[in-house]
């Protein structure tokens, strides 16, 4: 059976279609069949990145893997329980469409909505990444003026929390909820200190693991129009760099925290 | 008449909602009236950041000024025609009940929405930060493979065109669209330089102005809970650093840059 990761947080540009596409690598070169449903098909951001990897790789003749791609646009329709209805039969065929991936991965839009719910739902894993800012950290939780106590949870912990209820229900195995932080900075120690203690104490309260996380890191976005990764860096036969290094290190932590190991 | 800025780009997570609560306090400071409406009411990440200030100006008994804020959710209602009208009835009356303020600072989501395109068809000034990636940039342009040429405008360029010319239609003055990159690297030259060649070219091709920017600067992010902004710590006598000195001057750029002199 194939395992469902999905990337979820309602607040916007935290990392999710990057992080998505970077696991997709690191999956395919691990041997793995990698099927993607992009839930935000209109920002397209993962489309876009899986549709320049298929040009580029054709146009070079490059040796790579080019996930499967199943786009699932919102409904058109004027009625909301129409157009929902749309939207989840429209899912259910693409997840038909991938069945014989072993691996699924589905991004979801930095926004609430019926499709993102639904792929929520679908989570073995769901890996929510974060920018490390108090911003960030109001979706998962209410902190004090301080910014130090903890006073109850947010609305995208709720919306996980409603989700996990539903798949409970349906009698679904539990969501493996990981949030990873972003975007980490090589210099403000004292605001990542802050996160990374508020972010130990939330992980207690609203039951989520926690991932090392991916540093600020320009080649995390520079290969976007190529639909590279640097893990593709050692087929185009690039020089690598220290931060090259480290990013790599760091997307195989990720792996090894929601436990899919890189060889098949 | 008041002017109408408009935090707008569907890309989520590009720094709305930030350069929103900055811009209003700027204006604050220099003796305006400041109004300000969340179009983004669920995430509420401005609504917050007001709240935040509200309840510390208070507490601390600080001499403060803090916007009026009006929050303006999507609505409930069913069928798409009826649920649009009532987003735009409640649109109108948040403007009306901020008739006295000589400013209105109104923040959008990272998405496309009717309520975003409704307040896009209100800007004066339509302020879009965007972060330095290519990510980012393809939400505004398709590029080529190699990050060079610009093939043809994209998603959220096309959305602002149309917004622009329903404006025209109803006779108001054309929108001054600002496009101002956000969250500046210190390091990576290479990737600005790509980026900041791209921008001059699209600015022409598309047709919106480029603001100098914010670097990416924790300041920007660490006094959400107390709602303050480093313009504030003036009042609450805290020392500034370099970082704090040169943010400062970002946003007065910013300020000039739109034609809004800091001092009314
Ligand atoms: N580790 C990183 N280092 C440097 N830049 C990054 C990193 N992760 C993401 N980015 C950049 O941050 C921005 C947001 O990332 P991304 O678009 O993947 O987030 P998202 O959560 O998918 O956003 P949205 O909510 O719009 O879907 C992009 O410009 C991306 O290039
Ligand atoms: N100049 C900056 N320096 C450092 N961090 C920044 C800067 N601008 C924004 N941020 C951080 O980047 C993240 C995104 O910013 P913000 O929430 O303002 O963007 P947004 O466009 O309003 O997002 P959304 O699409 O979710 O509404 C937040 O964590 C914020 O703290
Ligand atoms: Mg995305
Ligand atoms: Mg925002």
């Amino acid at each position: 059976k194939a395992r469902y990761i999905v990337l979820g947080n309602e607040k916007g540009g935290s990392g999710k279609s990057t992080t998505a596409m970077h696991l997709a690598v690191a999956l395919m070169h691990g041997g793995r069949k990698v099927g993607i449903i992009d839930l935000d098909a209109r920002q397209g951001t993962l489309s876009r990145y899986v549709e320049n990897r298929a040009a580029f790789v054709e146009s070079e003749g490059l040796p790579l893997e080019v996930p499967k791609l199943e786009k699932v646009l919102g409904s058109t329709l004027d009625h909301r329980e129409e157009a929902q209805a749309d939207e989840e039969e429209r899912l259910n065929a693409a997840v038909e469409r991938l069945q014989d991936c072993d691996c699924l991965i589905i991004d979801t839009p930095g926004s609430d909505s019926h499709l993102s719910r639904l792929g929520h739902i679908l989570a073995d894993i769901l890996i929510s990444p974060l920018n490390d800012s108090f911003i960030d950290l109001d979706l998962l939780a209410r902190l004090d003026a301080q910014g130090r106590k903890i006073l109850g949870p947010s609305i995208y912990s709720q919306m996980v929390w409603e989700q996990r209820q539903k798949r409970a229900r349906q009698g679904g195995r539990p969501v493996d909820w990981v949030v990873m932080r972003n975007r980490l900075s090589h210099l403000d120690a004292r605001n990542k200190q802050r996160i990374g203690q508020l972010l130990d104490e939330l992980s207690q309260r609203i039951g989520f693991r926690l991932a090392p996380g991916f540093g600020e890191r320009v080649i995390f976005r520079e290969l976007f129009p190529q639909g590279l990764t640097l893990l593709d860096l050692r087929e185009t036969h690039s020089s690598l760099t220290m931060s090259h290094v480290a990013a790599r290190q760091e997307v195989r932590e990720l792996l090894r925290t929601i436990g899919v190991t890189e060889e098949s």
